[in-house]
């Protein structure tokens, strides 16, 4: 398969092929790509072989058959229903993103240990269940992926409730490590990377 | 200086080693970085030869010693204050983080263009400001990089205002491009491209 950081990659240049896409831009070159996300164009052009030939010399890539190659490459053209569990201040904010996002990601379930607290406090206009009922919502919806909300402490607890419900995947936002068995694709999320980045290109004010 | 994906990666071991370091461990070696990330070892002694030559042969890493050459080589042993726009469920949940994970990072000033409102809402324990007061609190403050976490359509606006204000630095979480002038750097954070990386991994059953 392809290395994971080209993976990485392709997301992001399908983030924004899709916003060129809405300003009615017609074409991209590997140039822009690598302007955009400071790497070499040959780098670009390296990841985008993964898609088949695509571009035109001179040309670049039309628009639409980037994108459409983009999603297919990244196995994103079917639908994908998630549970999250933890509706709180940034679980809420994580289920309304994901809908505005129009992409094939669908929030299938809402999960809390205090759910009927949760729904009134955070108007989200779905339904909040109680962690309980986790194993039915994951089979009865076809959940493959779960998102972890909830505090530290509460973790490891639930990426647990998660695995032996079925999903094949857990994005993690609680500062904790979490373990799951192999083949349980697992992905822990800490923003602060990003702020440290930011600092460091700050102190040797060296480019992204 | 150094590549730009190898210091994401030198934050990344530090998060990790930080962890170990809670835990009790006294040492790490390269094999079990570089599985923790699913890397070569190879890269991982690549990535630490940065910090000047810390390993030993056989033995691995001190973590005491890693942990502050990844701190000194990221630029982080100073303090850096930053100003979150946007108080919503968002901002309220990356404040209450921040302030949790002890790092360098101090959110010294929270706006809003709603601010009672907010403060009320969120208890957040810290005075929210009204936007308008953004020249003065990253003067005052020192603050050098700013948050965004405003709904998509008010980014730029808000992007602009920072930039006028002085930071060095913006992490945005709004769902917009934002444009900023030459020096200034920009990361746009969006957590559904970590979805599609899951995605494509249970897709094609291969490692992260
Ligand atoms: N990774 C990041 O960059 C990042 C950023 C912000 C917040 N966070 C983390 O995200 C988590 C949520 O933050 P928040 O501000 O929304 O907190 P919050 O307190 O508002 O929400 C936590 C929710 O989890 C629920 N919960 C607790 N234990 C549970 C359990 N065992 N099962 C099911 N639900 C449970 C609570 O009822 C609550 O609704 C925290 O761990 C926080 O540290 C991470
Ligand atoms: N990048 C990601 O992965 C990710 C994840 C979740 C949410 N988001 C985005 O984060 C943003 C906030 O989400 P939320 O759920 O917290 O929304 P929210 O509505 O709860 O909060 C938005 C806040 O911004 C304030 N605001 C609006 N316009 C402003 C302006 N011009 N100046 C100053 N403050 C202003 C509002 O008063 C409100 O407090 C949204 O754009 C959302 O799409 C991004």
């Amino acid at each position: 398969g392809m290395p994971s950081l080209s993976l990485f990659r392709l997301s992001l240049y399908l983030r924004y092929v899709k916003a060129l896409e809405c300003k009615g831009v017609e074409s991209v070159s590997s140039k822009e790509l690598s302007h955009r996300f400071s790497i070499s164009s040959a780098l670009v052009r390296k990841d985008l072989g993964f898609l088949g030939s695509l571009g035109k010399r001179g040309v670049g890539y039309d628009i639409a058959v980037l994108k459409n190659g983009l999603i297919s490459a990244l196995g994103i053209d079917k639908h994908w229903n998630v549970a999250l569990v933890g509706a709180g201040r940034l679980g809420t904010a994580l289920v309304r993103y994901t809908r505005r996002a129009e992409g094939p990601f669908r929030i299938a379930a809402i999960l809390d240990k205090y759910p009927q607290r949760m729904t009134k406090a955070r108007d989200l206009d779905m339904e909040v269940l109680h962690i309980d009922s986790l194993p039915e919502a994951v089979q009865e919806r076809d959940i493959k992926i779960g998102i972890i909300s909830v505090p530290g402490s509460a973790a490891q607890d639930v990426a647990d409730k998660l695995v032996a419900a079925g999903v094949g995947a857990i994005l993690n936002f609680a500062p904790a490590y979490i373990e799951a068995p192999d083949g349980i694709f697992v992905h822990n999320v800490d923003f602060i990377v990003y702020l440290e980045n930011l600092a460091h290109h700050i102190n040797t004010n060296s480019d992204i």
